[in-house]
């Protein structure tokens, strides 16, 4: 059975695609196999697994937009996961689906077709566009990884809206498993009182353990690999190991 | 006699809101009269000077999409600077205008309407889309936030290809003045490395000083003020007062 989840924010910078990256390892670490989607034009997750996107010629654009079989894209990486890669093509996908029937759908039929899987993480783009509504059309559950500060707060609103009109409209079993709190600083108060400010105010729950802030995030991706590889034991790593596990029993009790 | 600069970086997160409120706040604190445009559906900018978008029935929107006078629309704030604000309904821009002849130029007509002020600054969404064509378009010259990490690297190459096409074809006068280093962590050889890596892979200046990192920064949109007011004396500040005056050097050659 396939747990599909998108990791969403529409607020840039606040670790979406680092989160998929590194959940995505730890799972695959401890056994699972596991599906990462790269939905952002700028293919910030691909380059983090170490593939240049400008040498791919097909990616999950022309699976959103052309009709082409996942499979025939799905990339394998080193740190043990399966991509399905994103390309500055992906720029055009928002255009191009923009007048279609039934567009909220092309990611979620494309993604029925596979089989195999334990789990399959969806990288959005920092937008609430068609590229995001269709990665939630598509999900099973929706995580949101939350930068704790003030401009951070503003957006969760918005993307709580978006949720409620697509379990309206194309994804009646939607669920919100909560917020994940990212480069998390506890030491300032600032952090943990925008944290209980947003779960409080949306009825959230906190994804346990937050993931500390810290330089090892930015330099793994100049490897092409995820922080497990490049620093496994270090407390970023083993973080994400953990976030690993709650969604693990959070699956369970779906 | 005005100079537009553009704020744009497609990649998230890299502080293009808060220096376009910082150095526009340094700016008018040293005598100039400033415009701050949001362009960005999320309106950042507009909360982070404490105006609430829900409670706004006008904004940028109104002007690109409608033709309604910018006029109508600026709003003044406590920061010393004026504002022409962003609302949600931003997110339909992209799609209202996508079809239109000569789209690209909706935000230069209206802000050519404007007289008096001696910097309009524009704040750019995390996108290569429509309203950031519109406002390179727009714009004497682009700004840079560039958070020194390998992420942010990726996607100054993509920026400037952008740039190219607008030279090409909408703005032949629009000059890359450089990168700003925002966030900078000097301490770590990573910033530092990705810093130097860029300034001379693209052949671009680096904007001083460098922003240094700081969570007072996080704290200033929490009471609706930019960090000239609510930490004047802090490094921070002092540091967007720095490339206020870069900036207001710069324009004396163009
Ligand atoms: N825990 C952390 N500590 C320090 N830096 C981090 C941490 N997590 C991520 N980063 C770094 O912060 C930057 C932003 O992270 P990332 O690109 O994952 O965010 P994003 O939400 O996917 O951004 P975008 O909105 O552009 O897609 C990257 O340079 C990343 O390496
Ligand atoms: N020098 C700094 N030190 C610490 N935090 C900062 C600094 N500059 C900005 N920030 C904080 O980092 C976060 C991201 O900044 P900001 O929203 O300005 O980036 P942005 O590029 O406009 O993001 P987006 O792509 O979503 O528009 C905000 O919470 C902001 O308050
Ligand atoms: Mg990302
Ligand atoms: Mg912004």
């Amino acid at each position: 059975m396939t747990t599909t989840v998108a990791i969403a924010n529409q607020k840039g910078g606040v670790a979406k695609t680092t989160t998929v990256a590194s959940v995505g390892a730890a799972l695959a670490e401890s056994g699972s196999r596991v599906l990462l989607v790269d939905l952002d034009p700028q293919a910030c997750l691909t380059f983090s697994l170490g593939i240049d996107p400008e040498d791919l010629e097909l990616s999950v654009h022309h699976v959103l937009t052309k009709g082409l079989d996942s499979a025939e894209v799905i990339v394998e990486t080193d740190d043990g996961v399966d991509l399905l890669p994103a390309t500055i093509e992906l720029a055009r996908a928002e255009a191009d689906l923009l007048t279609r029937t039934g567009r909220e759908f092309v990611l979620r039929s494309a993604l029925d077709d596979l089989a195999g899987y334990d789990w399959i993480l969806l990288d959005c783009p920092p937008s609430l566009g068609v590229l995001t509504v269709a990665a939630l059309t598509a999900a099973d559950a929706v995580i949101i990884p939350l930068q704790c500060e003030t401009l951070s707060h503003r957006g969760v609103g918005q993307l709580l809206d978006t949720v409620h009109d697509v379990r309206r409209f194309t994804n009646k079993g939607l669920q919100v498993w909560g917020v994940l709190p990212t480069m998390y600083d506890g030491r300032t108060t600032h952090a943990r009182a925008v944290l209980d400010d947003i779960a409080q105010t949306y009825e959230l729950d906190v994804v346990q353990p937050p993931i500390p802030k810290t330089i090892r995030f930015a330099e793994a991706p100049a490897v092409g690999r995820s922080i497990l590889a490049t620093s496994r034991r270090h407390r970023g790593a083993e973080a994400y190991r953990g976030v690993a596990g709650w969604l693990t029993e959070r699956a369970a009790h779906v």
